[in-house]
């Protein structure tokens, strides 16, 4: 491996990048999940974290061009040189260029190039690593067409970049017991019969069809989702999962980011003075979707997908028992259930009325 | 056959500006330096068939070609 002269590095852990534009030859989501993916492979080999920026200027800042795009080194059409990335620093530093010249693709096809490889390979600059002569290496300066399923990093490069960040942090953060009494969960919703149980990075699955618990990571699924949520539900009639961040959302059927996400939840009718919500459901007997921020809760029409009037109310007003702010929500067995803290409370749907309170895990059975 | 005289002069023209985009290759502009520009051009295919692992003969060869007309990343292999 080899880095830059004077080896210029990020002085921080916390390392944030943007997406410019996009190639017209993916889908936008196809492009994010390739990038999120890329980072990963570095993140998972060193204490880096990578959080994606919206808007504004990122460290790293990801673009599409062809020719002539404004820096010292133009593209030059199809084939050659395919991308080109700055060493850290400020300004361009960080920047990877992708040339729009080239046929970009989510596969290991013959007639384009898998963006997801180029981009680690780019990447690899963005935080500091020059090219390897170790053939084979993800840093060897020539393309090559590869399996990216399960891609592992070679130790070439593990090598490289550790040489500059050192190695993933010894207590790599865990997942919680399944059993811990005093567990809590960001977010819960139900997704084609299954629950998924979300907290931190992780997910936990429960299915009609396994007696056991599945535990995975977010990125497994949503890679480019991969830093957790603040509420999720789930409608049903349109297989689609609503995730919330922070003030933006994603629709996902399946594995797949609808195009167009994020958006900002002001999309939904909230005030811009909310910035984030708790917790939300979907009661598929009505249609209606409550959502839950601080101690009031909004109920919105799924099928006039408007806001309805007369909200926000308070959640103790009409859901007697529920006192306090809502962590997590999930609507099963004819049931909501609200979460708070490491207890849920079973509350019946028609009359709101608080049924029992249980510990948040009791669905693992403990 | 031996190659045709343009063809040869396309690839040397090719080779040296790959050369000088990821071998820090530059050319003296005088034309009375082309030895010199000649024997210069040879240490860095040197370097370019060294870091590919190619036979280190500093001609530009069939091999040596092929290898620089590789889809690749526009960063050098080699700075100074």
């Amino acid at each position: 491996y080899s880095t830059f002269p004077q080896s210029p590095r990020w002085k921080k852990e916390d390392v944030t990048y943007g997406i410019l534009n996009y190639t017209p030859d993916m889908l936008q989501a196809d492009v994010e999940e390739a990038i999120a993916k890329a980072f990963q492979l570095w993140s998972s080999v060193t204490p880096l974290r990578f959080t994606r920026l919206y808007s504004g200027q990122a460290d790293i800042m990801i673009s599409f061009a062809a020719g002539f795009h404004g820096d010292f080194y133009s593209f030059d059409g199809p084939g050659g040189t395919l991308a080109h990335a700055y060493p850290p620093s400020s300004g361009i530093g960080g920047d990877a260029h992708f040339d729009e010249d080239e046929n970009w693709t989510k596969f290991t096809t013959y007639n384009g190039y898998n963006l997801f490889l180029v981009a680690a390979h780019e990447l690899g600059h963005s935080l500091g690593l020059g090219h390897s002569n170790v053939f084979g290496a993800l840093m060897y300066p020539i393309y090559m067409a590869r399996d990216t399923k399960d891609y592992r990093l070679p130790q070439d490069d593990i090598d490289g970049i550790q040489a500059l960040y050192g190695a993933t942090p010894s207590k790599t953060p865990t997942r919680p017991e399944d059993c811990d009494p005093h567990l809590t969960f960001d977010a819960i919703t139900t997704l084609r019969g299954e629950i998924l149980f979300f907290k931190g990075s992780y997910v936990w699955r429960k299915s009609p069809y396994f007696s056991d618990i599945e535990h995975d990571t977010i990125s497994s699924f949503w890679p480019s989702l991969a830093s957790g949520f603040d509420a999720a539900y789930e409608v049903d009639k349109k297989d689609r999962v609503i995730f919330f961040k922070d003030d933006q959302y994603w629709a996902v059927s399946g594995y797949s980011i609808e195009p167009g996400f994020p958006k900002p939840i002001q999309n939904l009718g909230f005030p811009t003075s909310v910035r984030k919500i708790d917790a939300a459901v979907h009661d598929q007997n009505t249609k209606k979707t409550y959502f839950f921020v601080g101690n009031k809760y909004w109920s919105y029409n799924e099928n006039t997908q408007s806001m309805e009037r007369g909200y926000p109310r308070k959640i103790a007003a009409d859901f007697q028992g529920i006192d306090h702010t809502v962590d997590a929500a999930l609507q099963k067995n004819g049931h909501f259930y609200f979460f708070h803290g490491s207890n849920q409370y079973e509350v019946d749907i028609k009359n709101k009325k608080l049924i029992r309170i249980m510990k948040s895990n009791s669905w693992f059975n403990c | 056959f031996p190659v045709v005289p343009e063809k040869e002069e396309e690839d040397m023209q090719f080779a040296k500006k790959y050369l000088e985009n990821f071998y820090d290759f530059k050319e003296e502009k005088n034309s009375l330096f082309k030895a010199k520009n000649l024997n210069r051009m040879a240490d860095k295919i040197r370097e370019m068939q060294s870091f590919f692992g190619l036979e280190v003969t500093g001609e530009l060869n069939h091999k040596t070609l092929d290898m620089m007309k590789q889809p690749r990343c526009g960063i050098p292999d080699v700075r100074s």
